[in-house]
C-alpha cells in the first residue's frame, strides 16, 4: 500500500 | 484546482444527478445501459480505496463518497426497483471483452506494481471505455431520450474538461500524468460522434436520431 502514489484528482 | 477541473468535476455531477432524476421522476430506466452503469460503479469502488489510506482534502473525499454511493443507487434502482423498464435486450454488450483487456493491461502498464496503484489504473482505464456498452445500445436503438442525451452530454465534457485542466497544470504546476491524459484522452474522443450529433440535433431541439 505504501507504494501508492497520492492523486489528488477524481 | 484550476476552474477546468472545477467545471469537470461539476459537469460529472451534473450528469449523475440528471440520470438520477431521469429514472426518479419517470419511475423508469428506458435506453441506459445497465452495463454501463455496472462498469462506473467498478471504476468508483477500484479508484477511491485510498479513501482509507489518504486525507486529501473534505472536498475530494465528499465527492468520492458521492460517486461511489449514486453510482451503487443507479445500479440498484435499474437491476431491482425499475428492472420492468430495463431494457435489456438492447444492452447486450459483453463487459468481459472490456475487463478482460483492461485488467491485463493495468497488470502491464501502471507507475508502480502495488495492489492499489494496479486498482486505480485499472479504474482508470476501464472508466476511459465503461460508456462503450451505453453507445453500443444507442446504436442498437437508434436513438436516445433527450434527457439521455443531456446526461451523455454532460459526462462526456467532465473527461473533455479534465484534458483542459492537465494542460493548464503541465504548464503551471510541471504535473503530468501520462495514464491519466492518454485514458482521458480516448475516453474523450469515444464520445466525439455523439457530441456532434448533440450539437447538431439536441441543440436545435430535435431528438437524438442516429443516421441509418
Amino acid at each position: 500500500l505504501s507504494n501508492f502514489v497520492v492523486k489528488d484528482e477524481l | 484546482m484550476n476552474i477546468f477541473r472545477l467545471i469537470g468535476d461539476m459537469s460529472h455531477l451534473l450528469a449523475i444527478v440528471l440520470l438520477l432524476l431521469k429514472m426518479w421522476k419517470t419511475r423508469s430506466c428506458a435506453g441506459i445501459s445497465g452495463k454501463s452503469q455496472i462498469l462506473f460503479a467498478l471504476v468508483f469502488a477500484t479508484r477511491y480505496l485510498d479513501l482509507f489510506t489518504a486525507f486529501i482534502s473534505a472536498y475530494n473525499s465528499t465527492m468520492k463518497l458521492f460517486f461511489i454511493s449514486t453510482s451503487l443507487v443507479t445500479v440498484y434502482l435499474m437491476y431491482f426497483k425499475f428492472r420492468a423498464t430495463y431494457d435489456a435486450n438492447h444492452d447486450t454488450f459483453r463487459l468481459e471483452f472490456l475487463v478482460v483487456p483492461v485488467g491485463g493491461l493495468a497488470f502491464l502498464v501502471n507507475h508502480n506494481f502495488s495492489p492499489l496503484e494496479i486498482l486505480w489504473t485499472f479504474s482508470i482505464y476501464l472508466e476511459s471505455v465503461a460508456i462503450l456498452p451505453q453507445l453500443f445500445m444507442m446504436s442498437k436503438t437508434g436513438e436516445a431520450e433527450t434527457i439521455t442525451s443531456h446526461y451523455l452530454f454532460a459526462l462526456g465534457s467532465y473527461r473533455a474538461l479534465y484534458i483542459l485542466n492537465w494542460v493548464f497544470r503541465y504548464y503551471f504546476e510541471g504535473f503530468f500524468d501520462l495514464i491519466a491524459v492518454v485514458a482521458g484522452c480516448v475516453q474523450t474522443i469515444l464520445y466525439c460522434d455523439f457530441f456532434y450529433l448533440y450539437i447538431t440535433k439536441v441543440l436545435k431541439g430535435k431528438k437524438l436520431s442516429l443516421p441509418a
